[in-house]
């Protein structure tokens, strides 16, 4: 019988909706404008479709960014959501574009979307990965800097979500202690 | 309520199915 299972042709759900943005450093333009919304999406069909169909984080150009965070959160420190959260840095040398920067970003995607970090995914407000000459970086976005133990749970999820070695370090960063600072002046509220 | 949680195994199994 020709009858369809509807495993099939049912798209699987996710937890959350997601957006995923572009950011372009285009001088010319107001920063905002500069930051849109490629798409949205909510099952894992779509994501893929999304993710098969996008440019690989390694091949865009200086000065880039992907962002993917639960609908309804920009990726930005202002926004209500993150403002009183932080984010997981995880910073890549010049070789680790090409090595690594599309593993980590694809692995820290299926995290989020597979709500990867068990009773804390409430706590993750989204992901973004900077392209920039003087070293790419990774950053997990969490919403209360206040949460310790949940936010180092998380990290260490990361960390072996993405087989960082044990003994490489990642740091905490508090959207708090950040705004309006040099990235390198800004001193980790915790690491793991 | 329950979550619906995805493993990495299971995210690639769905990324080839039609």
């Amino acid at each position: 019988d020709d009858v369809l299972d509807p495993e099939s042709v049912i798209k699987h759900p996710l937890q959350n909706s997601w957006a995923m943005w572009f950011f372009k450093n285009d001088k010319g333009r107001d920063w905002k404008d500069n930051l849109r919304v490629i798409t949205t999406f909510d099952t894992v069909e779509d994501f893929w479709g999304l993710y098969n169909h996008t440019l690989p984080a390694s091949r865009l150009q200086s000065g880039c960014d992907y962002s993917v965070f639960k609908a309804g959160i920009q990726p930005m420190w202002e926004d209500a959501q993150n403002k009183k959260g932080g984010r997981w840095l995880i910073n890549l040398n010049k070789s680790q574009r090409q090595t690594h920067l599309d593993d980590f970003w694809l692995e820290t995607l299926l995290c989020l979307i597979g709500e990867g970090f068990d009773e804390h995914s409430d706590d993750i407000c989204g992901a973004t990965v900077n392209i920039r000459t003087k070293g790419d970086k990774l950053g997990l976005w969490t919403r209360d800097a206040n949460k310790i133990e949940a936010t180092k749970k998380i990290g260490l999820k990361l960390k072996e979500s993405l087989n960082v070695p044990s003994k490489i370090v990642i740091g905490f960063q508090a959207h708090s202690d950040t705004a309006g600072k040099a990235g390198s002046t800004v001193k980790n509220r915790f690491t793991v | 309520g329950t979550r619906i949680v995805y493993d990495r195994s299971r995210l690639m199994q769905l990324r080839n199915s039609p």
